[in-house]
C-alpha cells in the first residue's frame, strides 16, 4: 500500500492511497497477475453510511469486509490503513483473542471504523485514539483533517504508537507511507517510497490536486501488480473518488 | 517473481481521469438505522458470487499447499464462526447478516474480515 497526506499552496488538505493486496497468494502465469488481487477488484465499492437519512461517513471497501481501510468523514477527518510487518505480529494477538487470554485489544480495521461511528471525533481525537488503543496487530494509520497541516502517520506496535509523524514537521507539505517505518530504509527489492517522494516533490505543492495525486499513484512502482484501487480524498468536503487500478506488464510484482 | 523487471521509473502525467470502462467503482448506501444483521442484505444478493469466488479460492490455495490442511479448513468452518460473537458490536452482527444472506460459512467470512491480522502470520 501507499498512503499520502498533504496540502496544496492554499492549505487545502488531501489524502490519497493505493491499496495493494494479494502478495504470495498465488500468481496467474497466463495473465501475469496476482490471483487474489484479480478476485478482489470486482468486490471494490464505495459505501455511504447514512443515519436518519443523512450522510455520516464514506468508505472504500471490499464487499463482505466490514472494517475500515479507507474512509472519510466530511469536514472531520480521513483515515487509511497500511500493513506493517513486525516480529510481534498479529498472530500473538490472534491467539490471545481466540483463547480468551486478552480481549482488551482492538481489531485494527474495526477500531478505525469505530472512530467514524463516534460522533465526537475530530482529527486530534482520532490521532490520539489510533495511537493509544491496544491492537491485535501492528499497523500504520494515516490520518488527515480538514484544516491546514492536519496530517499524521501513526506507526503502531500492538501496545501503543512507536512514532507519530506529523505533517509540517521539518517544513514538510506532504508525508507518505508504504509498508516500512519511515525512519528506516525499505527493502531494496520493495522500495516504493523513494519514487513516491520523488514524484510528489516533482509535482510540488502548487500542483497538489486529485489529478496530481492520481498521477503519482499511477507511477511505477507505486503502482504495481498488487494495486487494486486508488482513492483520492478531500477531508474538508468529503469528496471521495475511487478508481480500480491495473498495472499491465511490464510492471513490478509488488 | 522476486526479481524486479526494472521498468523505467517515471512520474506519470495525464493519467487522470482514468478510463471509466475499466476503473469505475460503484457507490452504495448502507443505512445505519437498520439492525446490523440487515444492513448488507441487498448487496449480499448482488455480490454473492464474487465473494464466494474469493473464499473458494483461498480454500483451494490452502489445500494446494497440503491436503492435510483440510483439518484447518474444517476448524475454520466449525469453530471460527464462534469468533463473530466475540467481535465488538455492530460488526459481529453485520458479518453474521452477510453470511446468512450469501450462504457463505460464517467462519470463512470471519476469516475474510480478520485477514489483515491473519496475514501478519
Amino acid at each position: 500500500c501507499t498512503s499520502i497526506v498533504g496540502e496544496d499552496s492554499n492549505g487545502k488538505m488531501y489524502h490519497a492511497r493505493n491499496l495493494d493486496f494479494g502478495l504470495f497468494l498465488g500468481w496467474d502465469l497466463k495473465n501475469d497477475t496476482w490471483i487474489i488481487s484479480e478476485l478482489l477488484r470486482p468486490l471494490i465499492m464505495n459505501i455511504n453510511y447514512t443515519k436518519g437519512g443523512e450522510l455520516k461517513y464514506k468508505t472504500v471497501t471490499f464487499f463482505g469486509f466490514v472494517g475500515l481501510i479507507t474512509g472519510v468523514k466530511p469536514n472531520a477527518f480521513s483515515v487509511s490503513v497500511n500493513e506493517r510487518f513486525n516480529a510481534n505480529g498479529g498472530y500473538i494477538g490472534l491467539f490471545e483473542w481466540f483463547l480468551n487470554i486478552n480481549r482488551k485489544q482492538a481489531w485494527t480495521t474495526l477500531v478505525a471504523r469505530d472512530c467514524f461511528e463516534n460522533d465526537d471525533m475530530d482529527f486530534n481525537h482520532v490521532v490520539k485514539t489510533l495511537a493509544n488503543t491496544p491492537l491485535i496487530a501492528p499497523v500504520y494509520y494515516i490520518i488527515a483533517g480538514p484544516v491546514k497541516q492536519q496530517g499524521a502517520i501513526v506507526t503502531r506496535d500492538r501496545a501503543k504508537a512507536v512514532d507519530v509523524w506529523l505533517l509540517g514537521s521539518n517544513n514538510t507539505w506532504f508525508i507518505a507511507e508504504t509498508n516500512y517505518d519511515h525512519w528506516k530504509n525499505p527493502l531494496i527489492i520493495d522500495d516504493r517510497i523513494t519514487p513516491c517522494n520523488r514524484c510528489m516533490n516533482k509535482l510540488g505543492k502548487e500542483k497538489m490536486s486529485f489529478e496530481g495525486l492520481f498521477n503519482v499513484l499511477s507511477s511505477k512502482p507505486v503502482l504495481n501488480k498488487l494495486t487494486v484501487y486508488s482513492a483520492l480524498i478531500e477531508p474538508k468536503t468529503g469528496r471521495l473518488e475511487t478508481y480500480i487500478q491495473y498495472c499491465p506488464t511490464p510492471c513490478d510484482p509488488f | 517473481l522476486l526479481v524486479r523487471t526494472e521498468p523505467e521509473q517515471v512520474c506519470e502525467n495525464g493519467k487522470y481521469p482514468p478510463d471509466p470502462s475499466t476503473s469505475f467503482v460503484p457507490t452504495y448506501v448502507v443505512n445505519l438505522d437498520l439492525p446490523p444483521s440487515q444492513r448488507w442484505q441487498e448487496l449480499s444478493r448482488k455480490y454473492q458470487k464474487p465473494l464466494s469466488a474469493i473464499v473458494t479460492y483461498i480454500k483451494k490455495f490452502v489445500l494446494e499447499f497440503s491436503p492435510k490442511l483440510q483439518k484447518l479448513i474444517d476448524l475454520i468452518d466449525n469453530k471460527l464462526g464462534l469468533v463473530a460473537d466475540s467481535l465488538p458490536e455492530p460488526y459481529g452482527e453485520e458479518i453474521k447478516g452477510i453470511a446468512n444472506a450469501t450462504n457463505i460459512e460464517l467462519g470463512e467470512l470471519v476469516l475474510y474480515n480478520i485477514f489483515y491480522e491473519v496475514f501478519t502470520l
